[in-house]
């Protein structure tokens, strides 16, 4: 089985 | 005062049906470089990144940056009223809350203008680092979309495994299994056709069907796409736009229990 990830924390809030 | 002119509108009706599913709205950024739009859908599973560079278009004037927070599936009802070869004009002033598309047929035997009210979105903005990718595949964009639409009939998710021999996308579910393998083309002459792979390591990653379907939306924009892909960090599917820039689409992997 797998799950979705999730693109959070890939990314920077700037 | 904010000006963009396009001879081809078809571009923009390519751009829209390829992003509206995964979009409801999303901010425009306008300044004197282009015309930039990112954007995760509401699952923040994937990302769209547009860039639409001032030096496509045919008239671009932006005295001051600008956000355009706009509403795609109204977006889309606009561009509807336009023919493909009709020149479109996308104009706005400074801090303005409406913007008009202007669509003039090649003999100026018609022009229509749509003006359409502008939404405060407050959209974050992200900074999307620079990666290295352990392989970089570019194939055909439409064996690509046939690829993605024949497996999603037997799974939910696709597993892309790149080596250097080749590419293979394969996928099960309850009829049992598929997997199509593509490998590395000589075609030298027909850069289009050609299926181009760069490998730095072996990667393996499995993704949702249903994302890899969304994207495949924009295969009428490139005749090309480039899949980027590492361990632990998203993939990114491109398209580049002839001329104009690129539509990019990142996408989290699913991740193995």
């Amino acid at each position: 089985t797998s799950t979705q990830g999730r693109l959070d924390g890939f990314f920077t809030v700037l | 005062m904010f000006e963009a002119r396009l001879t081809a509108s078809a571009t923009f009706k390519k751009i829209l049906d390829a992003i509206k599913d995964l979009l409801n709205e999303a901010s425009f950024d306008c300044s004197e470089s282009g015309i930039q739009l990112q954007a995760m859908d509401n699952s923040h599973v994937s990302l769209v990144s547009l860039m639409l560079r001032s030096d496509g278009f045919d008239k671009y004037r932006c005295d001051r940056n600008l956000t355009m927070g706009m509403n795609l599936a109204n977006m889309a009802k606009i561009f509807k009223c336009a023919n493909n070869e009709d020149t479109v004009t996308i104009k706005a002033q400074d801090d303005a809350d409406i913007v008009t598309f202007m669509f003039e047929a090649k003999k100026q035997e018609k022009i229509s203008d749509y003006e359409m009210k502008l939404m405060n979105l407050d959209q974050e903005h992200l900074g999307i680092p620079e990666t290295d990718f352990s392989c970089v595949i570019r194939m055909p964009s439409g064996e690509f979309a046939r690829i993605c639409k024949d497996l999603a009939q037997f799974g939910e998710s696709i597993m892309i495994s790149c080596t250097k021999e080749g590419v293979k996308f394969s996928t099960g579910g309850d009829i049992g299994t598929a997997n199509v393998k593509i490998a590395q083309t000589n075609n030298f002459e027909k850069e289009e056709e050609s299926v181009t792979i760069e490998m730095q390591e072996p990667v393996s990653l499995t993704f949702a069907c249903q994302y890899l379907n969304s994207f495949t939306k924009a295969t009428p924009l490139a005749s090309q796409v480039q899949l980027s892909m590492s361990d632990n960090v998203p993939l990114v599917v491109e398209y580049q736009i002839p001329d104009l820039g690129h539509l990019r689409f990142y996408l989290a992997p699913k991740i193995e229990e």
